[in-house]
């Protein structure tokens, strides 16, 4: 049985896909053999794994329709262990199609949990937006990561956030749980940064990570080369934060 | 009439909001009675603008649902001339009930076309997707500034979203029109950045605007004070940038 982990935050640009893509990568590094899916139709785990658009053909939104098989439409990446799942703009359609659905909330469990059994953690890169395409995700997830960048706008969003982890709970999904917050773009010098970083280790004791991903330039250069920050420059203080959370991630999920 | 403007772009956390608020102040400092409408259901352009949470009761939502007239939502803030029609998490309900509305793309349009009247400019202030709220705000505005950050996955997104306007521009909306590219959060000691600008304005030549808002941390802060950044710190960095941007938008406008 893999863990399902979706990566949730409905604020915006806060590090989920670089999250997704080097968090995972990271853990298939260990032998962990680790499945992406993309759940954002703009498609951007895909991309920063190499899969180019018009390779697309076989998506999260034609396995969601019936018209192609999970098994199908899993490849492998760059880097060993490490498979995706991915997603084009199609899906966007399928946010106003599950609204009329059956048990519109498990279509990512129905469709994608057998291809799923052949993998030790599942990671779901949600787009931004507490919609039905992330409530999928949440529903079928065992933990949720949520990445935070230490600024005010997104601070603001994260107790509208827990509130709702805790109305899935309550209804699709009692196993739910929060694994924890990750702070990203993290810049030491900025009196603000220090300021939620306080905040939130004070009201989420002991549910912060103590990695922090720092800001890395070098983060937002290896997507642009279809790489995992590992393969792109593995000695990058993105790539050591991200080795650092991987070995607190693995150890909380007991993988 | 008022110029109806939407602030739009489906990548999260390039700077739509910092970009309405202080853009929407920056126009009202020159006299022109400005109304931002908050369409994204995080709610933080009303946050940045000091609407706290729990003085919500009439906001966008209601509006749409018929509930509360649009003139009774709007409200002034802190800056002479520059008013706001606040959203809150309701906002994202919407999204679903939207679906099945008769001519769902025009509720922007029909319940505050009225209320607008009274405004020289509206800016609209888009959720980070191309769902039913955005296209709400493209299918009655005149014109749509993009604001791009200068990373690769923003610029990945970029094409998609012009498709996009044409798509708007074709079916409900024959008027629009792209008023231009704003780069944000722009950090020119990075190759990174300087190589998404000169793509650009290859491609868009012309629909770029000279003006490029620095990454500066007095931005960020401003939200936390409830101030835009001109009574926050009028003489940073981001202040200069959004002043300028405005004189550059009120030519383009003919305001
Ligand atoms: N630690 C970091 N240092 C520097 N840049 C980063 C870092 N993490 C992410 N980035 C860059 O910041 C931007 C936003 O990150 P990313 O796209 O991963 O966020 P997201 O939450 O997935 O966004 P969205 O809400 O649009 O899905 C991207 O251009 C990315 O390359
Ligand atoms: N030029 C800038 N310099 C520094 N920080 C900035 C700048 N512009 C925006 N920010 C900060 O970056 C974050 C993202 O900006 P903002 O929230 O305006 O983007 P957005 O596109 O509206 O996000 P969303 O997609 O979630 O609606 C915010 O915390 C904001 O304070
Ligand atoms: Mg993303
Ligand atoms: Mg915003």
């Amino acid at each position: 049985e893999p863990v399902i982990l979706a990566i949730a935050n409905q604020k915006g640009g806060v590090g989920k896909t670089t999250t997704a893509v080097n968090l995972g990568a990271a853990l298939a590094r260990k032998g962990k053999k680790t499945l992406i899916i993309d759940s954002d139709p703009q498609g951007n785990a895909s991309t920063g794994l190499g899969i180019a658009a018009d390779e697309r053909e076989a998506n999260l939104y034609a396995v969601l329709a019936g018209t192609t098989e999970a098994s199908a439409a899993i490849r492998p990446t760059s880097q060993a262990d490490l498979y995706i799942l991915p997603a084009n703009q199609d899906l966007a359609a399928m946010e106003i199609e599950l609204v009329d659905a059956e048990a519109r909330q498990f279509s990512f469990r129905d469709r994608l949990k057998d291809a799923a059994q052949d993998f030790d953690v599942v990671l779901i890169d949600c787009p931004p937006a507490l919609g039905l395409l992330t409530l999928n995700g949440l529903a079928w997830a065992d933990r949720v990561l949520v990445p935070l960048q230490a600024e005010f706008f997104a601070l603001e969003g994260l107790a509208f956030l827990l509130r709702t982890l805790d109305r899935v709970k309550r209804g699709s999904n009692a196993s739910l749980q929060l694994l924890g917050v990750v702070l990203t773009m993290y810049d030491g010098r900025n009196r603000l940064a220090q300021q939620v970083e306080s905040d939130v280790r004070t009201h989420l004791r002991g549910r912060v990570f103590k990695t922090k991903i720092p800001r890395n330039v070098r983060l937002s250069e290896a997507p642009s080369h279809a790489q995992p920050i590992f393969d792109y420059d593995e000695r990058s203080s993105g790539a050591l934060a991200y080795a650092a959370l991987s070995d607190e991630i693995a150890t909380s999920l007991g993988l």
